[in-house]
C-alpha cells in the first residue's frame, strides 16, 4: 500500500509523504481563496479554477514559501543607522518546468506593534545579492537595490512585487543567492532614543517573518477553454 | 408494456455509492490542513445488456453489449465514473511551505456503463 500511496503522491505533485515540522498558519488570502472554490464546488460551478478572482491573474497552484535565510551580525554595520539585517532565501525548486509564473509577492510581517510610539522613523531597504557569499566575510555583497522605503508606525505585513526577479531565479537557479534586508533608523538619534530603538531592534528581529507568495499556472491543468474571457 | 424490475435487481445496477475519504484514517491529516475530507463517491453496479441504454451508457458500452452478445467473451461494460468533479487542497510540503491547489477528477458526480 505504500508503493500505491507514492503513485499517488506524485499525481499530487509530491515526492513522498510530508511530514511539517511546524504548523504553517495560513494567510487570509489563501483561506479565502480555498473558501470561494469549496462554495463554488457545492454549487457545481468548478469553471474558473485557473483565474484568481481575489488576485486578478491567472493561476492555479498558490504557494506560500517560507524564509530559510538568516539574520546577519556584521562586526561593522554597513551604516550606523542599521537596526538589522537579515538574508531572505526563498526555494522555488518545488515549481515544476510546466509552471508558468504569475505572481511572486513577498511579506514582510514587520509585527503589529513593532514602532508603537517609537520616536525616529525606520526605513526599509532590499536589495539582491548577486554575488557568492565567499570567505569569512559575514554579510553577503547587496548588489541591485529593488527597494528604498519609509515605514511608518504601527506595522503589520507589507507587500513588495517581486515576479521580474523570481522569474530570473526560475531562469537561472544558481544566481537566486536570495536578498538582503536591511532596517534602517532614519534621521538624528539622541541618547534616549537610542536606548528606545535598541529595545524596538531587538522585538523587530523576534517578530520579523518574511514569506514568497507565488502564483503558477499550470497549461495541462488550465486549458485554454477554461480560462477565464478577458 | 413496461415490466417493473425486481426491487433486489435495481439494487445492484450501476450507479453512484457515497464513500467519504477521511484524511485521518490515511494518516494525512498531519500535512493536509483544508479539507478534512472530501465526499469522493464511487461507481459500482451491473451493466446488463438489457438496460444498457437507460443506465447512462456510452455508444461504446452499447457497441461492445451487442458484440458480447455475439461472442461471450467479450467483457461485459463496466460501471464506471461518467462524470467527475475537482477538489482544492490547503496542505503544508516538506519544507513546511503552505500550498493551494486543485485536483481534477477527484469526486465522482455520475456514473454509467462504459
Amino acid at each position: 500500500s505504500q508503493f500505491q500511496e507514492s503513485v499517488f503522491l506524485q499525481f499530487l505533485g509530491l515526492d513522498k509523504v510530508p511530514s511539517p515540522q511546524t504548523v504553517q498558519p495560513v494567510p487570509s488570502i489563501l483561506k479565502k481563496i480555498f473558501q470561494d472554490r469549496e462554495a463554488a464546488a457545492t454549487t457545481g460551478d468548478s469553471h474558473g479554477l485557473c483565474y484568481i478572482k481575489d488576485l486578478g491573474i491567472q493561476g492555479n497552484i498558490l504557494r506560500l514559501l517560507l524564509d530559510q535565510g538568516r539574520f546577519l551580525y556584521p562586526k561593522k554595520p554597513s551604516q550606523a543607522s542599521s537596526c538589522l539585517q537579515k538574508l531572505l532565501y526563498f526555494n522555488l525548486s518545488s515549481i515544476t518546468d510546466k509552471e508558468e509564473l504569475t505572481m511572486a509577492q513577498l511579506g514582510l510581517d514587520l509585527g503589529p506593534t513593532t514602532y508603537y510610539k517609537l520616536g525616529p522613523e525606520l526605513e526599509l531597504a532590499l536589495s539582491l545579492v548577486e554575488e557568492p557569499h565567499v570567505g569569512d566575510w559575514p554579510v553577503p555583497l547587496p548588489g541591485k537595490m529593488l527597494v528604498l522605503q519609509s515605514v511608518p508606525w504601527p506595522q503589520g505585513v507589507v507587500h513588495f512585487n517581486l515576479l521580474r526577479v523570481a522569474k530570473g531565479w526560475r531562469n537561472n537557479p544558481w544566481k537566486n543567492l536570495g536578498l538582503l534586508l536591511e532596517i534602517l533608523v532614519k534621521g538624528n538619534r539622541d541618547v534616549g532614543v537610542n536606548f528606545q530603538l535598541q529595545d524596538t531592534c531587538a522585538r523587530l528581529r523576534r517578530s520579523l517573518r518574511a514569506s514568497l507568495l507565488v502564483v503558477t499556472l499550470h497549461p495541462e491543468q488550465c486549458h485554454p477553454s477554461s480560462r477565464k474571457r478577458r | 408494456e413496461a415490466v417493473p424490475a425486481p426491487q433486489a435487481f435495481c439494487r445492484n445496477l450501476c450507479h453512484r455509492h457515497q464513500l467519504f475519504i477521511n484524511f485521518r484514517d490515511l494518516g494525512w491529516h498531519k500535512w493536509i490542513i483544508a479539507p478534512k475530507g472530501f465526499m469522493a463517491n464511487y461507481c459500482h453496479g451491473e451493466c446488463p445488456f438489457s438496460l444498457t441504454t437507460s443506465l447512462n451508457s456510452s455508444n461504446y458500452a452499447f457497441m461492445q453489449a451487442l458484440m458480447r452478445a455475439v461472442d461471450p467473451e467479450v467483457p461485459q461494460a463496466a460501471c464506471i465514473p461518467t462524470k467527475l468533479s475537482p477538489i482544492s487542497m490547503l496542505y503544508q510540503d516538506n519544507d513546511d511551505n503552505v500550498i493551494l491547489r486543485h485536483y481534477e477528477d477527484m469526486v465522482v458526480d455520475e456514473c454509467g456503463c462504459g
